[in-house]
């Protein structure tokens, strides 16, 4: 087993918008001491070579080494105590998928795997923090909300500006991922490169027009499919409008945003 | 209930809009 010797984030100084994350650590096998590091990045951010991280990794192996046996108490550091399952270094956890991934619903779309094409993306469900039973019943909760929503509104009110759902993924009766269009940029990342212009009036204009298409003009479907003559220009709310939550696309030179992540996203006057 | 969940779309496009012309003066 790998124990992690540092753990690192960087943020962009000026947004404060993660960038990456740098783990250094350290394994032992046939008697044979290894040190490496893993690094998660966003896109569009420059990594680093390793003679740029060699210092790094020097600092934290030698400062881990030093401490004293009494001071290498927490989870994960070397000669530190077992982790826990699930823990970072830890033996994995098993989930009860009826926990974790809502349930496959007659009339929901399903998508096979198989026709998955590099021009879609399939969105699943972040376990990272789902040891918690609490956690995980919020979880599953904001997966069901977002599912219900693409398959019985945004499925059947289409709008330029808000992404394209084509169904879900369903393994045992469970919808374990959801399949839209995959759009190649997060406005968050678009802003860092203000070496390319970006016409701010239009990109607004852009989500607010999504915004306006959400508030006053959807319909919801009925369990088989009809149109509900009940819930007619039903108003929904986002609820969750920021830079992470539109992504870029283009449409010839044009800049085009749509608005993703509809887990919070409800009928107006609902609570959250 | 209902107006604060529309003002919380307005108030995160807002927030958008200041971080965009912060980024492309």
């Amino acid at each position: 087993a790998a124990v992690v010797l540092a753990a690192m984030q960087g943020v962009d100084p000026e947004t404060k918008a993660y960038l990456h994350t740098t783990i250094i650590f350290y394994h032992e096998k046939d008697g044979v001491e290894h040190h490496g590091f893993l690094r998660r990045s966003c896109a569009d951010v420059p990594s680093w070579n390793l003679d740029a991280l060699r210092p790094v990794v020097d600092v934290a192996i030698a400062q881990s080494h030093n401490k004293p046996q009494a001071d290498r108490s927490q989870p994960g550091e070397l000669d530190g105590p077992q982790v826990s399952p699930g823990e970072l270094n830890g033996p994995q956890v098993y989930f009860n998928p009826v926990e974790v991934f809502p349930a496959f619903r007659p009339g929901f779309t399903e998508f096979k795997p198989a026709n998955i094409t590099p021009e879609l993306y399939i969105k699943r469900p972040q376990l990272l923090f789902s040891m918690d039973p609490v956690e995980r019943e919020k979880r599953k909760s904001y997966a069901e909300s977002e599912v219900l929503l693409f398959e019985t509104v945004l499925q059947h009110n289409e709008h330029d500006n808000i992404v394209k759902y084509h169904g879900c993924i369903v393994v045992d009766g469970r919808v374990t991922g959801l399949v839209l269009e995959k759009l190649p940029e997060m406005l968050l990342m678009r802003c860092l490169d203000t070496t390319r212009p970006l016409n701010v009036d239009d990109i607004i204009a852009q989500v607010q027009s999504a915004l306006d298409h959400l508030h006053t003009k959807l319909h919801v479907r009925d369990k088989d499919g009809d149109k509900d003559a009940a819930m007619v220009h039903v108003p929904f709310c986002h609820n969750d409008i920021n830079m992470q939550n539109i992504m870029i696309t283009k449409n010839g030179d044009r800049e085009v945003a749509k608005l993703v992540d509809f887990d919070s996203c409800v009928r107006e006057g609902l609570p959250l | 209930a209902a107006e604060s969940c529309l003002r919380n779309d307005e108030r995160g496009l807002q927030l958008v809009e200041e971080e965009l012309r912060k980024a492309f003066p």
